[in-house]
């Protein structure tokens, strides 16, 4: 069941699979005799991925698969945070021990045709943020854009003008605009593949408030070249934009993720060095003669 | 009976030890001490391939092996052990002798297909033992 975003409630991890799906799954998972149907044996890890299993066990329906190209950004995020079996890097810089990637709810991508210039720039985005636990606390919010570096360009200028739009749960799926806020933002691409726009200040207070869907029309204007040399508007370029991901830079602080900067909460954990044995102890656990033998012989 | 020990004698040659340190360890240190053991698993044995999408492999390790009755620093083992360990050979049997566990471990970064369909990387704490202790 989706988790509750009411962060007075500890997150509940839901139970396992049960028993007979279990053992049908792995011989190994098999839950010894007598514990109860859905007693979570396993280490949270487990847990949340035979959870995740059980979901598109018993829901029965597919599990969605994600978009190609941000599961090729993934990877390559994944690349540069952690080694190949899987040690996290050891990155001062980032605070943050969960990346999730939501890619916009099909249904509400408009396209608005731009009166000016006639060329597709503005585009409705709803994104469903039921994924984000209640532990998770947002560091960073990006909307990544991929550009597709066959088109032969010099470099261009865009500009993206963004709004957000209350979501009024009376209407239907997509919303009519109630008010929005917009703000630009200049950016160069040149040969990219990824651009990130940094919504972090923009989306905080809706991700603060436990907004589960985010609704937004983003608006691209592009200019060919050097901004600062020419401003003529015949420079506008129709740039084909493939509707964004919204990437979440999250700090889970439930117990089960690796806070790596929490450096007494390992010192806590690894054993103190103990202090030199008594003596009285060796003597009592050895038997007397070996004892002496093996003192002698040390 | 000197004809016999004669023939004795012929028989089993006596067998100076080799290695003297590998000669004195068998009464030092239990031969199956408890020590870190290396485990690897893919997650497609566990059909749990479609949703993690990295790391391939996983090697948690675990720990197995007798412990010594004298525990000494080399385990990092509290006094507690030893206690325990006396009270298992010179008081009451039923009560388990110190068990070869898990002392530390490191972290795994994981990333995984969400059944929404979005995709999360995630960092989780104590998913590789490191070290064994005597508990």
């Amino acid at each position: 069941s989706p988790r509750s975003r009411d962060r007075t409630a500890p997150a509940k991890v839901s139970g396992l699979l049960g028993a007979p799906e279990l053992s049908e799954l792995h011989p190994l998972l098999r839950l010894p005799k007598g514990v109860s149907r859905g007693y979570a044996l396993l280490p949270p890890l487990l847990k949340v991925l035979s959870d995740q299993g059980r979901q598109s066990w018993e829901s029965g329906t597919p599990r969605l698969q994600p978009d190609s190209r941000a599961l090729r950004y993934m990877k390559r995020l994944y690349k540069m945070y952690a080694t190949k079996e899987g040690i996290p890097k050891a990155h001062k810089s980032h605070l943050y021990n969960t990346v999730r990637l939501f890619t916009p709810c099909s249904e509400c991508q408009h396209r608005h045709r731009d009166l000016i210039t006639g060329d597709f720039h503005s585009v409705d985005l709803l994104f469903n943020l039921d994924r984000v636990t209640a532990l998770e606390h947002l560091l960073k919010s990006v909307l990544l854009y991929s550009f597709d570096t066959s088109v032969p360009t010099s470099s261009f200028t865009c500009t993206c003008h963004l709004s957000v739009k209350e979501h009024d749960f009376s209407s239907q799926v997509c919303p009519s605009i109630s008010h929005s806020v917009a703000f630009s933002l200049h950016f160069e691409v040149r040969k990219r593949k990824w651009v990130e726009i940094d919504v972090t200040s923009f989306l905080q207070p809706l991700i603060a408030t436990n907004r589960r869907n985010i609704h937004m029309a983003v608006n691209f204007t592009c200019l060919m070249g050097d901004p600062h040399h020419n401003t003529k508007q015949d420079n506008l370029i129709n740039v084909a934009l493939v509707p964004p991901s919204l990437l979440l830079y999250l700090n889970d602080t439930s117990e089960q993720a690796y806070h790596r900067w929490n450096s007494l909460r390992h010192r806590r954990k690894s054993p103190g060095r103990p202090k030199q044995r008594s003596s009285l102890f060796a003597d009592v656990t050895g038997d007397e003669g070996r004892q002496n033998t093996q003192r002698k012989r040390a | 009976s000197r004809h016999r020990r004669e023939e004795n004698l012929k028989e089993a040659p006596a067998t100076a030890p080799q290695n003297l340190s590998e000669y004195f360890k068998q009464f030092l240190f239990p031969q199956n001490e408890c020590e870190l053991h290396s485990f690897r698993l893919s997650f497609s044995q566990l059909k749990w391939d479609k949703w993690i999408i990295a790391p391939h492999r996983y090697s948690p390790q675990y720990c197995k092996g007798d412990c010594p009755r004298v525990v000494g620093h080399r385990y990092g083992s509290p006094v507690h052990t030893m206690v325990q360990n006396i009270i298992y050979e010179k008081l009451d049997s039923s009560v388990p002798r110190p068990s070869c566990v898990p002392a530390e471990y490191s972290p795994l970064s994981v990333l995984t297909i969400e059944p929404d369909g979005s995709i999360v990387y995630k960092e989780y704490e104590d998913m590789i033992a490191t070290k064994c202790t005597c508990r």
